[in-house]
């Protein structure tokens, strides 16, 4: 009778986090959800900007057939009427719920996140989601900005409160209403940080201080790299404490405080990222639904900490493209567990160090365009067929391939070929 | 499972030098696509001519090109791209 969905997509993560081998970041709700889950560390996004990477994972299609580079039109009006994963799970019989920013909002999602093709009721949005932009940030000399680097008080917060935190309570008390009416679900929860604004609450600065917090490894831009391949970061610019440094464009470069301190409130957003994460697995085990759930734990691109002299996302550098992408899948990667055990109770990150190892790992090159037919085998529906060279007439059909094979592939130890990368040092 | 696992990756752009709005072109706007084609040992970029009015790349006209080892240079910062001979790539991304 086929299991639940829980689709955790995160906006601008890349994987800068424990089980990915970053020994900077702490993250240990989602290393503990990497411990029971199978890893994969090299997943690539289609385009490593916002609407045209949801609307290529969740249509299973590749930019050049959504034809969405920007965020200006609508998939079904513009290109064909693809169906999307959440619209596949719905018409299998599953209720399908939208938290957050799944779609990216606007144009490019009909203004109305595709409902109701892909959702069972009207998605839900944090009431405090209009504030992101707004002059929230406190300066130095007490007045608010809009900055890019913004720890906050929340309590100072409109209604007290930050988006991310609104999406996981709903999230809760719709996992509450699911266990109620006993009814097969597909939730799908899109966290905001660590996109920018770095805003977060200011507590979890004290978990990296600026002293520890060095430069990108290489924040200089690459002596060959074409003049088209660089991305001039514009939109942190406009940011008030960007454009208060005056930098030259396109190429900068930020002094290296302000590029340590990015890095920081880049963590610290992660960290509280990782703290409603924890929250909502934490519910998942509470309301008994762990054994009989598949999560999914990914982002729709990266994000450039300096590496090449570049921030944001906006290149094919791996550092804008790679995400961290993973499956828990009771029964498949790891062994049911006794009713009432629980199998991810939160984590403090204040109080919780390293320590958790993937439960199984794969190397494998793969693409976020596979998460339609990888969802859909794991699920146990019939995994949409492969698209012909030209699919836009095509409604159901997919140009990425299941990567459900790799879970069971006997993986290569990447310790034993040579030597513990990265990801096998969490 | 033989096969070698690719990912495929791809940005617009509207010009071939950085101007406000590289980071995020207009479909009108788009004059250059980068695609990207990465394995497990290397990333080879094309940036070629792009047509917004019929959504064809031209692979004819290429601007510029990248080429990383993944091995010997796995943050990419040492572009390869015009020492080295790159035709069976360019047959592979094609």
């Amino acid at each position: 009778d086929g299991m639940n969905i829980l689709f955790i997509v995160v906006d601008d993560l890349r994987p800068v986090l424990g089980c990915y081998g970053d020994k900077t970041v702490k993250s240990p709700n989602i290393d503990q959800l990497a411990s029971q889950s199978m890893v994969f560390s090299n997943a690539y996004a289609q385009q490593a900007v916002c609407a045209p990477s949801r609307v290529s994972f969740l249509t299973g299609r590749r930019p050049d057939t959504t034809r969405l580079y920007d965020f200006y039109s609508y998939w079904r009006v513009h290109a064909g009427n693809y169906s999307t994963m959440p619209q596949y799970f719905k018409e299998n019989g599953y209720m399908t719920l939208s938290v957050g920013k799944v779609f990216h909002p606007g144009v490019s999602s009909n203004y109305s996140d595709d409902f109701p093709y892909s959702w069972s009721i009207p998605p839900f949005h944090p009431s405090t989601e209009k504030y992101e932009n707004d002059k929230t940030c406190r300066g130095k000399d007490g007045k608010l900005y809009a900055n890019l680097v913004c720890p906050v008080d929340v309590t100072e917060m409109p209604s007290g409160t930050l988006p991310d935190m609104q999406s996981t309570e709903e999230a809760i008390r719709l996992l509450n209403v699911m266990k109620t009416k006993k009814q097969k679900f597909f939730l799908a929860v899109g966290y905001h940080k660590p996109h920018i604004p770095l805003r977060y609450p200011q507590e979890f600065l004290k978990l990296y201080p600026l002293e520890n917090i060095t430069l990108a490894p290489d924040p200089w831009v690459p002596e060959k790299l074409p003049s088209v391949a660089y991305n001039p970061w514009t939109d942190i610019r406009q940011r008030d404490d960007v454009k208060a440094l005056n930098v030259s464009f396109p190429y900068g470069p930020l002094p290296d405080d302000f590029q340590r301190q990015i890095r920081q409130s880049y963590y610290a957003a992660v960290s509280y990222l990782d703290t409603q994460v924890g929250l909502l697995l934490n519910a998942l085990d509470d309301v008994g639904l762990s054994n009989s759930t598949i999560v999914v734990f990914t982002a729709d691109h990266g994000w450039s900490l300096g590496e090449h002299g570049e921030w944001a996302k906006y290149s094919n550098f791996d550092v804008a493209t790679r995400v961290p992408l993973m499956f828990y899948v009771p029964g498949l990667t790891t062994s049911s567990v006794s009713e009432g055990e629980k199998i991810f109770p939160y984590l403090d990150p204040f109080s919780h160090g390293l320590g958790l190892v993937p439960q199984g790992q794969s190397n494998k090159v793969v693409e976020l365009v596979s998460l339609f037919p990888t969802l859909a085998e794991l699920a146990g529906l019939r995994v949409p067929p492969a698209c012909p060279e030209s699919s836009f007439h095509v409604a159901l059909c997919t140009e990425g391939a299941s990567i459900v094979r790799y879970f069971n592939a006997s993986e290569e130890k990447v310790e034993e070929k040579n030597g513990c990368d990265d990801t096998c040092r969490c | 499972f033989n096969e070698e696992p690719v990912a495929f990756s791809q940005y617009p752009r509207p010009a071939d030098a950085p101007q406000w709005n590289s980071d995020k072109p207009k479909l009108k706007d788009i004059r250059i696509m980068g695609y990207s084609m990465r394995t497990i040992d290397y990333r080879y970029t094309l940036w070629v001519g792009f047509n917004p009015n019929n959504f064809s790349a031209d692979f004819e006209d290429v601007h510029a090109g990248e080429l990383y080892m993944m091995e010997t240079d796995p943050n990419q910062d040492y572009n390869i791209y015009n020492n080295t001979s790159h035709g069976s790539l360019l047959k592979k991304i094609l």
